[in-house]
C-alpha cells in the first residue's frame, strides 16, 4: 500500500481572482505530485490541497511569497489513515 | 454479517462485503429488491444496481449512485446505509411507501469498482477509473468528466496524469457507458442523483456553462427544500447552487448529462464534511451521514413524485 507519512493537506483561502491563479499555476506543476481535494473555483471558496512531504516546504514558501493564505488540515495524513484501519481491522477481529 | 440486521453499518467495508450485502439484501426481499448487472468494469468486474420496485412496469424511476469517484468512502457506505433503508420503511414509512407504489428506485452502490478496490489495497485516496491510457503511463480517467455533457470543454484536463483527465472521448469509461446505455434503454428516468465527497453542497446543472439551466428556478427551490431537511437532523449546514455557481466550472459530469436527457430533477450531493477529515472521514460518522442525506434524498423523491412530468 502507498503511504502518506509526512503529506499534509492544506486548506487556501485564494482573496481574490489573481490568489487563485496562482494556485491554478500550482496544479501545472506534476514534479509536485499534488492532489487537489477541494480545486480552485471561486475566490474567498475553500481550496484543499494534499501535499507530499518532499513538495511542503516549496508549496509552503509559494503560497507565502504570494501572500496566499493558508492553514493545514490535516497534519499527517498517514496518521488518519492508520486510524481508519485499525477500526477495520478491529471490526473484522471481532 | 448473517444478515443484513446483524451487518456492521458503523464501520468502512471492502467490494466483496459490500457486494455480499447487496446479496443478502435481495435474498432477504425477493418482492421489493433486485440485482441487475449492467455491464462490467475495464478490469472485468460486474457492475451492479439494486432495483426496488413493487410491481408495473417500466414505471418512472429514481435514480441513485454512490462511489463515482472511489476514495470517498462516506458516499459507498452511506449507499448501503440507504438500501437497507428502504426496505425497512417501505409499509412503514407512508412518504417512502408513496413513492414505491408509485415509482421505481434503483441505486448504485459502488459506480467506480475497479478504483474501489484499489484504494482498499494499494492507493486509498485514489479517486478515478483504472483505465489504461495508450501513449501514457498515468492511469485512470475521472468518470465524473467523461459524460456527454460539455464533454472535453473547459473544467476537466485532457492531461492523463491529472485527478480530473476527461478520458480520451464521451463515455470512453465501461463504468459511465454501463449507465448511460442502462438509463437511455429504461427511458423512464424522472429524477438522476449522484453522492459524493465532500463539502456539504447540493448542486444542480449546469457545471459546464454558467448559463441557467431552464429549470433553474425550480431546481433551486428544491434544492433549499431539501438542505433544510437535511439540517433538521444534526444542524449539518450545506450550501446549494449549480455547479458553476456554488463551485467551479466542471464539465462532463453525470447530471449534466442526465439533464440534457430530459431528467429534470438531476442533482448531485456533496456530503461530509467542510474541512476537517475530507476523504478520511472517521467511520463513527457514517451513519449519522447517511441518517441526515436520507431527509434531503427522500424530499427530492417525494418532490418528483408529486411533480412527474
Amino acid at each position: 500500500k502507498d503511504d502518506f507519512v509526512g503529506h499534509q493537506v492544506l486548506r487556501i483561502s485564494a482573496a481574490n481572482e489573481a490568489q487563485v491563479q496562482k494556485v491554478v499555476e500550482l496544479e501545472e506543476l506534476e514534479h509536485l505530485q499534488l492532489d487537489f481535494w477541494r480545486g480552485p473555483g471561486q475566490p474567498g471558496s475553500p481550496i484543499d490541497l494534499r501535499v507530499p512531504f518532499p513538495s511542503l516546504q516549496a508549496v509552503k514558501v509559494f503560497l507565502e511569497a504570494h501572500g496566499i493564505k493558508y492553514t493545514i488540515m490535516i497534519d499527517d495524513v498517514q496518521t488518519l489513515l492508520d486510524e481508519e484501519e485499525e477500526q477495520m481491522t478491529a471490526f473484522k477481529t471481532r | 454479517a448473517a444478515s443484513t440486521d446483524t451487518f456492521n453499518y458503523n464501520v468502512y467495508h471492502n467490494l466483496d462485503e459490500i457486494y455480499g450485502f447487496m446479496d443478502m439484501l435481495v435474498a432477504e426481499h425477493p418482492g421489493l429488491v433486485s440485482k441487475l448487472e449492467i455491464g462490467k468494469t475495464y478490469e472485468a468486474r460486474p457492475i451492479y444496481v439494486l432495483k426496488f420496485s413493487t410491481g408495473g412496469n417500466n414505471r418512472p424511476a429514481i435514480w441513485i449512485d454512490t462511489g463515482i469517484h472511489s476514495r470517498e468512502w462516506v458516499t459507498q457506505a452511506s449507499g448501503i446505509w440507504f438500501a437497507k433503508k428502504i426496505t425497512q420503511d417501505y409499509g412503514n414509512d407512508p412518504g417512502l411507501t408513496a413513492i414505491l407504489d408509485s415509482m421505481d428506485i434503483f441505486l448504485e452502490i459502488v459506480t467506480n469498482p475497479d478504483g474501489f478496490v484499489f484504494t482498499h489495497k494499494k492507493n486509498r485516496l485514489w479517486r478515478k477509473t483504472r483505465s489504461l491510457t495508450a501513449g501514457s503511463s498515468c492511469v485512470g480517467v475521472d468518470p465524473n468528466r467523461n459524460w456527454d455533457a460539455g464533454f472535453g470543454k473547459t473544467g476537466a484536463s485532457s492531461n492523463p496524469c491529472t485527478e480530473t483527465y476527461h478520458g480520451k472521448f464521451a463515455n470512453s469509461e465501461s463504468e459511465v457507458k454501463s449507465i448511460v446505455d442502462f438509463v437511455k434503454s429504461h427511458g423512464n428516468f424522472k429524477a438522476y442523483i449522484s453522492i459524493h465527497s465532500y463539502s456539504q453542497l447540493l448542486l444542480y446543472p449546469y457545471g459546464y456553462t454558467k448559463d441557467p439551466a431552464a429549470d433553474d428556478a425550480e431546481l433551486e427551490g428544491l434544492a433549499k427544500s431539501a438542505v433544510t431537511a437535511l439540517a433538521s437532523l444534526y444542524g449539518t449546514k450545506y450550501k446549494y447552487g449549480s455547479i458553476f455557481k456554488a463551485i467551479y466550472v466542471a464539465s462532463g459530469s453525470s447530471i449534466d448529462w442526465a439533464y440534457n436527457q430530459g431528467i429534470k430533477y438531476s442533482f448531485t450531493f456533496e456530503l461530509r464534511d467542510t474541512g476537517r477529515y475530507g476523504f478520511l472521514l472517521p467511520a463513527s460518522q457514517i451513519v449519522p451521514t447517511a441518517q441526515e442525506t436520507w431527509l434531503g434524498l427522500q424530499t427530492i423523491m417525494n418532490y418528483t413524485r408529486t411533480h412527474l412530468y
